[in-house]
C-alpha cells in the first residue's frame, strides 16, 4: 500500500504511452533519415558489452565515482547516450529485442538507474505488437525484477519507485500481461 | 508560438526522453 500506483494513473500512461507509440510510427522515416552526430557510434546488433556501455554509459558500466573536474552533462560515453529518436528508430526490431535483453539482463544484476529507466521505456516504445514469444518472457522478466526491486524499496520517497511502477504497469497494461498488473 | 506547431516541438529528437520524464513525474505529483 502507498508503493503501487492507482488505476486511474495506470490508466494514463497507458493511453500516454499509445499516443507516443503512435507518434513514433509516425515519425520513424523522418529521424531514420537523420544524420547521427559524429560522436554517436552505435555498437553492432550482437554486441551485447558494447550496448551496455551505450546506453548507460562507462560511469555505470565500470562501476566509477565520476571525478568532480567531469562534466557530466557533456561525455556521452561516461553517462550514456540517452534515447534520442535519430538513434532508436534506427533499430530494427531484432536489434530492439537485443538491447533491450542486454539491458535486463544487465539489471537482472544491478540495480535501477535512471539511465536504464529512459532506455527501457524508448525501446517498449518502439516495441512492435503482437509480440514474439521471446519478448513476451523478456518484458515478464522486466516486470517481474521492477516488482521485485520495489519490494525491497525502504522508502515511498525513494525516486526510482516511480519509473519501477511505470516498467510494471507498460509491461502488464499495456503489453496485456494482465496476471502482473498491479 | 512563433509558428512552431505543438506537434513539431514535442516530437524533436528528444521526444521520447521527455514523455519518459512526464511520466516519472506524475507519478510523484498523482
Amino acid at each position: 500500500v502507498g508503493f503501487s500506483p492507482s488505476l486511474r494513473w495506470q490508466q494514463q500512461q497507458v493511453s500516454n504511452f499509445s499516443e507516443v507509440r503512435q507518434s513514433i510510427n509516425k515519425h520513424r522515416q523522418h529521424w531514420k533519415a537523420q544524420a547521427l552526430d559524429d560522436n554517436v557510434i552505435m555498437p553492432k546488433p550482437d554486441d551485447e558489452e558494447g550496448w551496455k556501455k551505450f546506453c548507460l554509459g562507462e560511469n555505470i558500466y565500470y562501476n566509477t565515482t565520476p571525478t568532480q573536474s567531469d562534466d557530466p552533462g557533456l561525455d556521452y560515453v561516461k553517462v550514456g547516450f540517452p534515447p534520442f529518436l535519430s538513434i532508436v528508430c534506427r533499430l530494427s526490431q531484432a536489434s530492439i529485442s537485443a538491447v533491450l535483453e542486454n539491458l535486463i539482463n544487465w539489471f537482472g544484476e544491478r540495480e535501477f538507474v535512471p539511465q536504464l529507466g529512459r532506455w527501457l521505456y524508448a525501446l517498449l516504445a518502439c516495441l512492435e505488437k503482437p509480440l514474439l514469444p521471446e519478448a513476451h518472457s523478456l518484458i515478464r522478466q522486466l516486470a517481474r525484477r521492477c516488482s521485485e526491486v520495489r519490494a525491497n524499496l525502504e522508502t515511498k520517497e525513494d525516486e526510482t519507485l516511480s519509473a519501477l511502477n511505470l516498467m510494471i504497469c507498460l509491461v502488464a497494461r499495456y503489453f496485456e500481461q494482465n496476471d502482473l498488473a498491479d | 508560438g512563433m509558428g512552431k506547431s505543438e506537434d513539431s516541438d514535442i516530437w524533436d529528437d528528444t521526444a521520447l526522453i521527455k514523455a519518459y520524464d512526464k511520466a516519472v513525474a506524475s507519478f510523484k505529483n498523482s
